[in-house]
């Protein structure tokens, strides 16, 4: 039943420029990511703010158009204002949690030091070991760390609680029941005689076009996300071949095989959706001008527009909630392992104070 | 993303 216990060890050289290879395909990933989602984003918010898809919907002008109902259900189902309330109402728990357990270690290394200090002022040149100071210098420095980001944090939740605050009131509309939200609806003129004309044929088909683009890039975040490749063999050949690692031009070659094509599966989408939503503002501007619109059927737009952003709000909080949450998780694990950390650098220094104490009075 | 990555922090660092 052998197992290889260090299976994992590579030269030093290796883990240096595996470690630096890894922030590469994060930070591309990211940007990959993020690129995409910053898309989607643009294209609900410019459908959003010419009341797309629900302008075309909207035959009766006194009943909620399908896609804002959809909306309103796809929301409700996801737990309403209620889950994203409860998940803001944790945040500031979450941030105390760890802003003690960091608080805890660096008193832990200030009380220490305390002792060795009043220790040295009273034996001089014969307590001979080390300062602490001087030892506690790159924990402190951590912690130092530990503090900007938690100061970082702090903000962001702030960004995320101004966004709920402006958006609270039209995600409320949004889940009540539909008789309510249907009430709550202005009611305008119906645009029941512009059902199957050309121009709300083109709009229905641009949008749809701009919904297929959204959902590849979906399954495209899922691919790119799922790449995965054994960099350290590609690091232990070159070293071995070479003597040294030009880490740089590896990673660099790699990741371009690695995610060349998506990048351009990216780049290219993102001109398909520039190109669509430019057809859209057309056919909209030609739409607006054969419907006969009034101080009423301005209302319902506004109402209805307001309504498009708010499930789009919604979405947005919720994922900000989420990546927070499992921020202040993932730092409370983090930062118990330098909690450990302290708690063993001081203990090892309890127990050599306690040893010269004794050496110093024997002598 | 709106907070701070934690990328660099859960790599182990060698202890020297």
């Amino acid at each position: 039943k052998f197992s290889d216990l260090f299976e994992k060890m590579v030269p030093m050289a290796v883990q240096q420029a595996m470690t630096i290879y890894n922030q590469r395909k994060s930070d591309f990933v990211n940007r990959l990511v993020g690129t995409m989602r910053e898309a989607t984003n643009l294209c609900n918010g410019v459908l959003a703010s010419l009341n797309l898809p629900a302008a075309l919907e909207d035959l009766s002008g006194d009943s909620i158009p399908q896609s804002i109902a959809e909306k309103a259900r796809s929301i409700v189902q996801q737990g309403g204002l209620q889950s994203i309330e409860q998940l803001i109402k944790d945040l500031p728990e979450l941030l105390t949690r760890n802003r003690e357990i960091l608080d805890e270690s660096l008193k832990m290394l200030d009380e220490e030091e305390t002792t060795d200090n009043d220790l040295r002022a009273k034996f001089n040149q014969r307590w001979n070991r080390t300062p602490s100071g001087d030892l506690y210098k790159p924990l402190r420095a951590e912690g130092a760390n530990f503090r900007s980001i938690l100061d970082k944090a702090v903000q962001a939740d702030q960004v995320v609680k101004e966004r709920y605050n402006t958006h609270c009131e039209m995600i409320a509309l949004l889940c009540k029941p539909e008789n309510e939200l249907s009430a709550a609806i202005p009611s305008a003129n119906p645009t029941k005689t512009l059902q199957g004309s050309e121009v709300v044929n083109m709009l229905r088909s641009q949008i749809t076009k701009l919904d297929e683009i959204k959902k590849e890039r979906e399954t495209l975040e899922g691919e790119v996300k799922a790449v995965t490749f054994d960099m350290s063999v590609s690091f232990l050949t070159a070293l071995a071949r070479d003597g040294a690692i030009n880490e740089e031009q590896l990673s660099s070659t790699q990741l371009e095989q690695l995610y060349g094509a998506y990048n351009q599966r990216v780049q290219a989408s993102l001109r398909t959706q520039e190109e669509l939503l430019g057809q859209v503002q057309t056919s909209h501007q030609e739409f607006s001008n054969l419907k006969q619109s009034n101080a009423e059927s301005n209302q319902r737009e506004e109402v209805l527009k307001k309504l498009a952003s708010a499930h789009d709000s919604y979405v947005e909080i919720s994922n900000n909630l989420r990546e927070g949450t499992k921020f202040y998780n993932d730092l409370t694990e983090i930062l118990l392992k330098f909690q450990n950390k302290c708690s063993d650098i001081v203990f090892a220094r309890k127990t050599e104070r306690d040893e010269l104490l004794k050496e110093l009075q024997q002598s | 993303s709106l907070y701070p990555s934690l990328e660099d922090l859960k790599v182990d660092k060698v202890i020297r």
